[in-house]
């Protein structure tokens, strides 16, 4: 059929079926429904301009416009439905991967994505983000956490302790994210949980943000004396987004626990079997 | 005898802010994974004898340090192995457990010796497969799973569907 989608009990996720983007998150349970784009778009990394000579690296991320370029408009998808598991591989490019994952009992939806080497050959430094697009009227509010713990709120162009003189709409708007990023109207929050602490922000409302990977060609004069610039080709980095989508009233106690999981995962060890007993008993 | 000393060490000089914010040259950054890795290998050690000690059995413990990108000696070469799920939070979970695996059938028995739904996919772009199967760990505690072989039985390895009109 025309339509790709994976489900399990709790959750379903619905794909272009043209384009093989993400477009639907439902909560089977809650009855919730959310159209979410997600797709990953990449800035080109600012070598000074007119403005200001600063450039982006290791210390600072300045993108050289504000609108990123998409990596790819479509996906090429495979589908995997087994009892346990339902995945959708999506291939945006050469360097750049997702397998969207529903296993059985689930009540969130994992995005393993897979970016890198980040090809530079056009001369062009890049910052790789995942963005999710809802309609989701948030206001200009989006929250990130603070080492797990306490949860801020941050609003667009705006400091509570200072009268902020917005230079960088961007990079002016980006927090650290150790464990979590969400945004939510009235009713309905979305929540991702990641992996690893990355940089994050809600730059319209019902969008939110998370850069995964970062290749640069120039230093940027803080005192490193190097661009990110990995030696070789450079890195391929895989990691873990984990969407929920809850009521905005009880979602804490959905991101909180599963967010345990992740930051404290079972440690997997393997035995060839048949050891000998530890003891004489 | 095993050893956490290093990596707390490793821990410590890794609370610099290049080490968190990668703030530093190349060559730094890969002294920081190399202390950080150097300073796992004792604490393997020290895992395996405590794993020994609550298990009763002396194993020859292995740790699968590229799961995340489908490698592992063990899993895809052994005919029958024993895989322990240690669980550091303080309630019981539920975890999907998936190992690279040659292609095979497989049999999944829990702590208790009772067959557990598995099942082997086909890992995108590329023909690796992985084993899935469901673990329940307790709290703060371990749990043992044996996998072994199922002899002539090739699994019906669920092999991705291409989806869209253009090739893989």
């Amino acid at each position: 059929s025309g339509d790709l989608t994976i489900q399990n009990e709790h959750i379903r996720a619905r794909f272009d079926p043209v384009t093989g983007l993400l477009v639907e998150v439902e909560n089977l349970d809650q009855n919730l429904l959310l159209p979410v784009r997600q797709a990953f778009y990449w800035y080109n990394a600012s070598v000074g301009n007119n403005l200001s000579t600063q450039v982006s690296g290791a210390y600072i991320f300045r993108p050289s416009r504000q609108e990123p370029w998409m990596v790819s408009h479509w996906a090429q998808t495979r589908l995997v439905k087994t009892r346990l598991v339902q995945e959708v591989h999506q291939n945006f490019s050469a360097w750049c991967s997702q397998v969207v994952r529903l296993y059985r009992g689930q009540w969130h939806l994992e995005l393993e994505w897979t970016v890198g080497p980040i090809p530079v050959g056009d001369g062009w430094g890049k910052e790789i983000i995942s963005r999710f697009d809802t309609a989701l009227e948030t206001k200009g509010l989006f929250y990130t956490d603070s080492n797990g713990r306490e949860i801020l709120e941050r609003r667009r162009d705006y400091r509570p302790t200072w009268k902020l003189n917005q230079t960088e709409a961007v990079a002016g708007n980006y927090y650290p994210v150790n464990s979590r990023i969400y945004i939510r109207d009235g009713t309905m929050q979305l929540t991702v949980l990641t992996d690893r602490s990355q940089g994050g922000s809600s730059l319209k409302d019902g969008s939110m943000e998370l850069m995964v990977h970062r290749k640069l060609l120039k230093d940027d004069s803080r005192g490193v004396g190097e661009a990110l610039l990995e030696d070789g080709p450079g890195r391929w980095v895989r990691g873990r987004h984990l969407v929920l989508l809850d009521k905005a009233r009880t979602a804490a106690s959905g991101h909180r626990l599963q967010a345990e999981k992740e930051v404290l995962a079972p440690q997997v060890v393997l035995a060839p079997g048949g050891g000998a007993p530890y003891g004489l008993k | 005898s095993g050893d956490s000393a290093p990596l707390n060490e490793a821990m410590a000089v890794l609370q610099h802010h290049d080490a968190v914010s990668g703030t530093s040259r190349q060559h730094v950054a890969d002294d920081y994974a190399r202390q950080l890795a150097a300073g796992w290998g004792p604490c393997e050690v020290l895992l395996s004898n405590a794993l020994a000690r609550l298990s009763g059995f002396k194993e020859n413990f292995t740790y699968c340090r590229n799961l995340n990108i489908s490698v592992c000696p063990l899993s895809q070469t052994a005919k029958n192995f024993q895989v322990i799920i240690y669980n550091p939070l303080g309630r019981n979970i539920d975890w999907m457990v998936r190992l690279p695996v040659l292609e095979h059938g497989f049999v999944v028995r829990d702590p208790n010796d009772t067959v557990v739904p598995s099942d082997v996919v086909t890992l995108p772009s590329s023909d690796g497969q992985e084993l899935l199967f469901p673990a329940s760990v307790p709290a703060l505690g371990f749990s043992t799973y044996s996998v072994s072989q199922v002899p002539g039985r090739r699994p019906y390895a669920h092999r991705p569907q291409p989806r869209s009109p253009w090739t893989w």
